[in-house]
C-alpha cells in the first residue's frame, strides 16, 4: 500500500462554514448552493453525513477566506427558507490531502494518514475522500507538523 | 459552468456504515481504520463532519456489499476501545458522481446536481467532494432516475 501514495498537498485558503440541522429532504442542498452560485461564490469542499434522526443533518463546506463574510451574509439573508438552526463560520483551518493514484482501497492509506496526524496530537475536524484522494481539515497551526509527519510516513521525504 | 462536467458515474457495490458519536480527539480515526486494514477490508468513501459539541461526531464510510457482515463483526469486536454509541449498517445505497475536470468551483455544478436530484424527489444521504468530482449516496431505487436526470441537466444525453 505504501507505494500507492504519490504526494501530499495542502490549501491554506479555506474558511469553513457549517449549517447546523438543515432539513433532510429533497431540495434542501440545492436551495443552499443556489444563492451561493448566484453570488458567484466559489465553494471547494462539501461534506454532509447521514441524518442522525432522519429529520435534519449538518452541511459543511469551505470557501476562500476572502469570500467568508459575503457567504455568511448570503446565507443569513436566506435563513428563513433554508431552515438551519445555526451557522458556524471559521477561518483558521487548512485542507491537507494525500494523493494515491492506484488506491484500490482507502483503508491502509487512510489509517496511515490518520495515525501520522494522531501521533502529533493533531485533531481531524472533517474527512472527505474520492477514488484517488483523502482530504482532511485541521487547525492551521498544525500545517507544517502535519506535512512533515505525512511525508515521513509515506516515505516522501524531500531533501 | 456547463461545459465543465465531463461525465456521470455510479457504483452499486456500496454498503454504508455509520459509527455514531465517536470521540472527537486525535487517534480515534486511526483506531477505526486500523482493524479494518488489518482485516483487509476495502473502504471506499469516508465522510466525517465537524463535531456538533466538540466531544463526539459521526463517522460514515462505505465498503463493498460482500464485506458488510465482516466489517460489522470487526467493529463490534472493537466497540470497547472505539467508544461509538451506535453502529448503523445499511445496504440499498448507491454512489452517484459528477466529474468535472475544469471545476474551479463546485458551486454551480453542485447546485445543478442537487437540483436535478431534488426535481425527481431523490433525497441526498451523504455528500463528499474532491477537486474534480462531487459524489452523493442515494437510495438504490432511484439510481436510473438519478442518472437520467443528471445526463439531461448536464447535456450529456446519450443516444
Ligand atoms: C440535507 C440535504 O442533502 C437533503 N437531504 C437534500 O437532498 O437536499
Ligand atoms: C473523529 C476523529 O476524526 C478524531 N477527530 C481524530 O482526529 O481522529
Amino acid at each position: 500500500e505504501k507505494a500507492v501514495v504519490s504526494g501530499v498537498t495542502y490549501s491554506r485558503d479555506e474558511a469553513k462554514i457549517t449549517l447546523r440541522k438543515v432539513p433532510d429532504r429533497p431540495g434542501v442542498a440545492a436551495s443552499i448552493f443556489g444563492p451561493l452560485a448566484d453570488s458567484a461564490i466559489n465553494v471547494d469542499m462539501i461534506v454532509q453525513n447521514i441524518s442522525p434522526d432522519t429529520k435534519s443533518t449538518d452541511m459543511t463546506f469551505t470557501v476562500g477566506r476572502s469570500d467568508l463574510d459575503r457567504t455568511v451574509q448570503v446565507l443569513e439573508s436566506h435563513r428563513e427558507d433554508l431552515g438551519f438552526s445555526d451557522l458556524v463560520a471559521e477561518e483558521g483551518v487548512v485542507k491537507v490531502s494525500v494523493i494515491g493514484v492506484g488506491m484500490r482501497s482507502h483503508t491502509g492509506v487512510a489509517q496511515q494518514m490518520f495515525q501520522a496526524l494522531a501521533s502529533k496530537g493533531i485533531n481531524i475536524q472533517v474527512i472527505t475522500t474520492s477514488e484517488i484522494k483523502i482530504s482532511v481539515l485541521i487547525d492551521e497551526a498544525y500545517l507544517e507538523l502535519a506535512l512533515r509527519s505525512l511525508h515521513t510516513v509515506y516515505g516522501l521525504d524531500v531533501t
